[in-house]
């Protein structure tokens, strides 16, 4: 893309265009060709070939630490808690870590906690099947919390390496339905004390810089450990999750590839900076 | 701040002196940057912000109000204008069920949103929709709508398994034996670079001949707005737009991208998870969100 071009304010430009383009959004981007212009200036940059790898490197860095393992918990089942606003890929995702922990032959058991949208319930018990998994779920319309609670005492009880709870979408604006997942994450700590030991927050690709607010607003109700992000086979970068990092300071662990069971990989920084200039 | 706080501070030094092209300038920057974090498509950004600052040049020669204000008036004038200005009433059929058929990237409401207009048009036009389960693959997609069609009273007609396009054609069918005026075709959702999965919906098309193909579109969509925007109409000649998730905190900048990029009307808005939480799109509210 940059080879044979002289180092100069043009290819900059192009260089800021690929950021926008992939939902770096204006702030980030700007700090981000500060950063090569500063270094071109004082010649820790030469040549136009070298720019590229250069913000790749600036960004895969941003991106790298925290790493991308899963939190495990000491001792008893490691509770997953799964959150996003609607339509993320929560359900779908959730599906597809069951069959990646269940690689080494960990027992995974589900929590049905999206108590409220139409057939939720059913959608989740289809991927428990495909798992050959239990799940623990009640009557639609049940408090999630409750249901949460049953999956985390009954996986506890059944000796799972593993529960993971779905919880229904909801907008980070929505105060009374954050609430309702703060009270789902404080009644989890009940039944296990260090619970959920990862709470995992959804972000689909395809969204723009709305993907901060939400990172923002769901951290500081459930502190997220984790961040899935979805929909990256599309043509969406995700490059919103740059300033995700750089506001919440918590890692990507894992990408969602398409809509199959398999379509699951951990998150490689050095891969999603590379994309973003494809 | 809202843009209108930032051009107040920017031109809070001119008092009631004209516009010139160097503060312009600065007031445009301003533009260009809220517009990209409103999620505003890049190349759309840059025709938007060529446009208001021939519009403000222009105005340079006025006295009287603040330059601030009428920059800010410029600015949103120029949304609302690119935003609206279309006849958007749906045409209904005289020969058999008007056929709308929803389409879209995966997750962005269309279930949902067949549900919110079955209840629209049956509460608010007199209608008798049909709702048509075309998603066989999503994991109890068929359940969902059953659900759906059960709370809004509509019948939905689903097959187990088999072709969309022939689940939809029967679906017509149907609702013309049954006397229903209204078909709503909710398909599973797709990637537009899904060259199969897209030529699936030429089928659906082909075989149903709908009369509005809605792109069902989230309102926390980037950039990516754009590309699939563009590549749906292309493959589908939409009819319209339903901007979802509007409930939320999004700027919704695609709305404007979409318009410009598609030439394609907004027709509704989904406020909320309720099926009664769908309105008609307002140009002067997604412009006042837009603008922050
Ligand atoms: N292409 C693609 N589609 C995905 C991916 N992950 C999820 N989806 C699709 O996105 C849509 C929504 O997925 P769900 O799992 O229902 O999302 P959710 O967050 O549980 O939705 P709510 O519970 O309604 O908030 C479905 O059509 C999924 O197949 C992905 O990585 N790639
Ligand atoms: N807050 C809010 N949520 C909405 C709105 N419209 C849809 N949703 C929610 O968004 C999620 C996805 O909605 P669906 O109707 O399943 O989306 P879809 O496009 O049919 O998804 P696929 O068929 O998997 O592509 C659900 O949780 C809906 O309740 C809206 O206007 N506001
Ligand atoms: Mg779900
Ligand atoms: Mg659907």
């Amino acid at each position: 893309l940059f080879l044979g071009r002289a180092l100069d304010e043009s290819l900059l430009a192009d260089l800021e265009r690929a950021l926008l383009a992939g939902d770096v959004g204006p702030r980030t981007t700007t700090a981000l060709i500060d950063e090569v212009r500063a270094a071109w200036k004082a010649k820790r940059l030469q040549r136009s070939e070298d720019v590229e790898p250069f913000l790749r490197e600036r960004i895969t860095e941003r991106l790298r630490s925290g790493g991308n393992a899963l939190v495990r918990a000491a001792s008893g089942p490691t509770v997953i808690l799964v959150c996003g606003v609607n339509g993320s890929g929560k359900t779908t995702s959730i599906g597809k870590l069951t069959k990646f922990l269940k690689r080494d032959g960990a027992r995974v058991v589900l929590g049905a906690a999206d108590t409220f949208r139409a057939a939720a319930v059913e959608q989740l018990t289809i991927w428990s099947e495909r798992n050959g998994v239990e799940i623990v779920k009640q009557a639609q319309g049940a408090d999630p919390a409750a249901v949460a609670f049953d999956a985390v005492t009954a996986g506890k009880a059944r000796g799972a390496d593993y529960v993971v709870i779905d919880t229904a979408g909801r907008l980070h604006t929505q105060t009374n339905l954050m609430q309702e997942l703060e009270k789902i994450r404080r009644v989890v700590k009940k039944a296990v004390p260090d619970a959920p030991h990862e709470t995992l927050l959804v972000i689909d690709a395809t969204n723009g810089q709305n993907a901060i607010r939400q990172a923002e607003q769901f951290h500081k109700a459930v502190t997220v450990t984790g961040i899935f992000v979805t929909k990256l086979d599309g043509t969406a970068k995700g490059g919103a999750l740059v300033a995700v990092r750089d506001t919440i300071g918590v890692p990507v662990k894992f990408v969602g590839t398409g809509e199959q069971i398999d379509d699951i990989e951990v998150f490689d920084p050095a891969a999603f900076a590379a994309a973003l200039f494809d | 701040d809202s843009l209108a706080q930032r051009f107040t501070r920017l031109f809070a030094g001119l008092g009631r002196s004209k516009l010139t092209p160097a503060n312009i300038e600065d007031g445009v920057r301003e533009v260009r940057t809220a517009l990209l974090e409103a999620d505003v498509g890049l190349d759309v950004v840059r025709g938007f912000v060529e446009r208001v600052k021939e519009k403000a040049v222009g105005l340079t020669r006025l006295d009287g109000v603040a330059p601030a204000d009428q920059f800010v008036k410029v600015v949103h004038d120029e949304l609302v204008a690119l935003l609206g200005g279309e006849e958007t009433r749906i045409r209904w059929n005289d020969r058999g069920p008007t056929v709308f058929m929803m389409v879209g990237l995966q997750g962005t409401g269309k279930t949902t949103t067949c549900g919110k207009l079955a209840l629209h048009l049956r509460r608010k036009e007199g209608k008798k929709p049909l709702l048509v389960a075309a998603d066989v693959k999503r994991p109890a997609a068929i359940e969902q709508l059953k659900v759906i069609g059960r709370q809004v009273d509509v019948p939905v007609y689903a097959e187990e398994g088999g072709r969309p396009e022939k689940i939809c054609a029967r679906g017509v069918a149907k609702a013309i034996e049954t006397g229903r005026d209204v078909v709503i075709l909710d398909t599973a959702g797709r990637l537009h670079i899904d060259a199969e999965l897209m030529d699936e919906l030429e089928d659906v098309k082909g075989k149903t001949n709908p009369h509005e193909i809605w792109l069902v579109v989230d309102a926390q969509v980037g950039q990516d707005a754009v590309a699939s925007a563009r590549e749906f109409d292309r493959r589908l000649a939409v009819t319209g737009v339903v901007l979802s998730k509007t409930d939320g905190d999004a700027r919704a900048g695609a709305a404007l991208s979409i318009r410009e990029v598609t030439g394609k009307p907004i027709r509704y808005v989904g406020t909320g998870e309720k099926l009664e939480q769908i309105e008609p799109f307002v140009p002067k509210r997604v412009a006042g969100r837009i603008l922050g």
